[in-house]
């Protein structure tokens, strides 16, 4: 968090933000259901914090290595629920187990997201050097409320969160009297139906929701497949992540002089020239070799030691670089240059082993050389961090994408914030921390972004619904970076990103206070939704706690009044109604402009809307038809209201499918 | 025996205001589907009370099925597992 904030124009310097207009959000209190959390950290401090919110009814659960006292005025609340995952693991012994059967952390993951929320400030954190700043959350001063539901398994070295626990923690939430719920965790698809609880967290946030709390959600690791975005009910508000402006540039520099710019978080000594290597067999030998990563424990000790070992992998995973380092540290080599496909997920390895990342054309480059040579050498000097300009934004490539595989007809994510190289607070026993704070990267570090500058808003405009706020974040939301420069999707290979890679775009804080008009929705419009998917009229009914009839035909989930129209099987004209909500000057008229998608016909009536003292909220229809016809992938475009002061941007996506329910594959 | 797991009974929006009466008919849904209160007390993982109604409750497939089919239930489903993002 030592760059996001400024990155995303949340200066704390800036005299009148909307940081500083909202008191940081002193009045708010964020529910992080994680991991639990680290309370001696720094980022708890809460040095000049007012009383406990008078709405907070939460506890300090006292637990092992926990107690009361380890909560104060920024650490409000801190519960633990473990029944569930007791009862699925019965080998679980939790006086063995290295985990603490308390609200306090093992894994840091909670602690770390905790930080991006809301964490105090904290001046000159650094991850050995790299990365410098001030480490603090979205809402710095907003409170926060931590509900442990996710335990370390010692048998299989994972963390896991049984949905039990999970919506027993959001049930405990609900009544605390927390603002906003932040949820850096879910499931993968398949998944289940989003209107019945064989998902906890989506039946938790529906009536958090109805409650007036938001709920932010990761979208998920499963990038840069399509269909992969999960946590995607109507309700929730679903993140991507994005990477910073920043990277960490790692000199190396060949025998011949050619300097190359890799990327890691070597913080070691500089490397002097070094005998480099690819393992591939001279074509006379019995021996094995091998140049891929993961197999470079083939190798024998004799190729790699006291060498730099360049190899390649297929995979973008940070365990590629790890297991390389892993067996060249082990032959006693010296250094290891990964060459990989372009992606986000960069991790310093384990003891300051120099361990690099390059391209494929520029690990080619490297590989042309040492074929070139007799003796190539190889000097490696430490990262520096690179910050702004020419370091442009990507989607990164973890960042799970849409379509909804449930829901085709709702975008998802609906927003992305940066979540690659996050440096946040974590336990200080974490391997990779250094004085505990600790670089990770995921959509589990982007959800509280949106969870922190949801905070400020709601602090700001305590009268919008969940609906409102999530309208005014996507409306806004930049669709470059905020130099103006084009937001790619990092993947293989790199495109244009676009809604279902970002969903509305990049949040942008400062624009979403004043998003002029919001597309809300409340109790009825999510019940119109449960009518158009197809559930009955008795579930509805216990689901929302009063008699419900559903509409005969069936209400159109085209009409649900989300801010984004997503039309994934067109084949005949449809039309389809939004409502939007003046939240501006009271006298404001907005004129339409609509890009739309390759092929698509889109028509909107009326083409002006205009708002008075007396009308507040006004409907418009969207005619949409396709000129194409074959079965097409999705088209993007945009609809915006634009008025003097405002533009109020939703994405439009369309696919045109002559033939239905069709694997469009041959 | 047919094995106990974890199963969530959802009930959608609650009928009353007060948490401990909500958990009472929890316990009381139980102890008609179990035969005894000290079975439903053994079974009771989690009342849900607060912002919604529901319960976690150790059953067998057929206790999950008998008791997915009274009209007051919304779902009922076997526990899952989330993972960190």
């Amino acid at each position: 968090t030592t760059r996001t904030w400024d990155y995303l124009g949340l200066s704390a310097s800036s005299p009148k933000n909307l940081l500083n207009e909202t008191n940081m959000g002193e009045q708010i209190v964020i529910g992080i259901i994680d991991t639990g959390v680290w309370p001696e950290s720094e980022v708890f401090n809460d040095d000049g914090l007012g009383s406990v919110p008078s709405h907070w009814k939460g506890t300090c659960q006292s637990g092992e290595m926990f107690n009361s006292s380890h909560c104060n005025k920024k650490l409000i609340g801190a519960k633990y629920f473990i029944n569930g995952f007791l009862e699925e693991n019965k080998s679980f012994n939790s006086e063995e187990s290295l985990d603490f059967i308390s609200p306090r952390d093992l894994n840091g993951h909670g602690t770390h997201v905790a930080t991006i929320a809301a964490g105090s400030h904290v001046q000159d954190i650094s991850y050995k050097g790299l990365a410098g700043g001030t480490v603090r959350g979205g809402a710095p001063r907003a409170r926060i409320a931590v509900y442990k539901g996710c335990w370390y398994l010692d048998d299989l070295d994972v963390t896991t969160c049984s949905s039990a626990d999970i919506l027993k923690a959001m049930d405990e939430a609900i009544h605390d009297g927390v603002d906003v719920l932040s949820l850096s965790l879910g499931s993968a698809v398949p998944l289940y139906g989003e209107t019945d609880i064989r998902d906890g967290i989506t039946t938790g946030a529906f009536h958090a929701v109805l409650k007036g709390i938001t709920v932010v959600c990761a979208g998920g690791n499963s990038g840069p497949e399509a269909q992969t975005v999960t946590n995607t009910a109507p309700w929730i508000i679903t993140v991507a992540a994005t990477t910073l402006d920043r990277s960490f540039p790692t000199p190396i520099t060949l025998g011949n002089n050619k300097m190359i710019l890799g990327q890691a978080m070597y913080t070691g000594p500089e490397l002097g020239f070094t005998s480099l290597v690819y393992p591939e067999d001279p074509g006379n030998s019995n021996e094995t070799f091998s140049g891929t990563c993961e197999d470079l424990s083939l190798n024998s000790n004799l190729t790699m030691e006291g060498k730099i070992v360049l190899c390649f992998t297929t995979s973008s995973s940070s365990g590629s670089a790890s297991t390389a380092a892993g067996s060249v540290k082990k032959a006693g080599g010296l250094g290891v240059i990964i060459a990989r496909h372009p992606g986000s997920d960069l991790e310093p390895c384990v003891d300051d082993f120099p361990c690099v990342s390059v391209d494929y054309e520029l690990g080619t480059n490297i590989l042309l050389y040492i074929r070139s040579t007799s003796s190539p050498v190889l000097k490696i000097q430490p990262s520096r961090t690179l910050v702004g300009q020419p370091v442009g934004t990507k989607v990164a490539t973890f960042s799970s994408r849409g379509p909804n595989t449930i829901a085709p007809a709702i975008l998802k994510p609906d927003i992305a914030a940066p979540g690659a190289s996050i440096l946040a607070a974590t336990t200080t026993n974490t391997t990779l921390n250094d004085g505990g704070f600790i670089m990770l990267s995921g959509t589990s570090m982007a959800a509280p972004v949106i969870s922190g500058v949801v905070a400020l808003l709601k602090a700001l405009h305590p009268d919008w619904s969940p609906a409102a706020i999530r309208s005014a974040i996507v409306t806004t939301a930049w669709r470059t970076d905020p130099f103006g420069e084009q937001i790619d999707a990092e993947g293989s290979s790199r495109k244009l990103a676009d809604p279902f890679d970002y969903g509305g775009g990049l949040v942008n804080p400062e624009k979403a206070v004043k998003p002029g008009l919001v597309y809300d929705l409340a109790l009825e419009d999510y019940v119109l939704y449960m009518c158009s998917v197809g559930y009955n009229d008795s579930s509805i009914s216990q689901l929302v706690g009063k008699s419900t009839l559903c509409s005969n035909p069936r209400p159109s989930v085209l009409d649900l009044n989300l801010p984004s129209i997503t039309i994934p099987d067109l084949k005949e004209e449809v039309t389809l109604t939004r409502t939007v909500t003046n939240v501006g000057p009271l006298n404001s008229v907005y004129r339409v402009k609509v890009e739309p998608p390759l092929g698509v016909q889109v028509t909107v009536m009326p083409k002006k809307l205009v708002f008075n003292s007396e009308t507040k909220k006004l409907s418009y229809q969207v005619r949409v038809s396709t000129k194409h016809k074959i079965n097409t992938g999705f088209y993007f475009g945009s609809l915006a209201w634009i008025s003097s002061v405002h533009n109020v941007i939703i994405p439009l996506s369309v696919r045109t499918q002559v033939l239905q329910n069709y694997f469009d594959e041959n | 025996a047919a094995e106990s797991k974890v199963h969530i009974v959802y009930l959608g929006e609650k009928q009353h205001d007060d948490p401990e009466f909500v958990t009472e008919s929890h316990h009381q849904m139980l102890c008609s589907l179990l035969g005894s209160e000290e079975d439903a007390h053994g079974s009771m993982v989690y009342s849900y009370r607060h912002g919604f109604s529901g319960f976690a409750a150790k059953l067998t497939k057929s206790q999950a099925k008998k008791i997915a089919d009274l009209p007051e239930v919304v779902h009922v489903i076997p526990d899952s597992f989330y993972k960190l993002k």
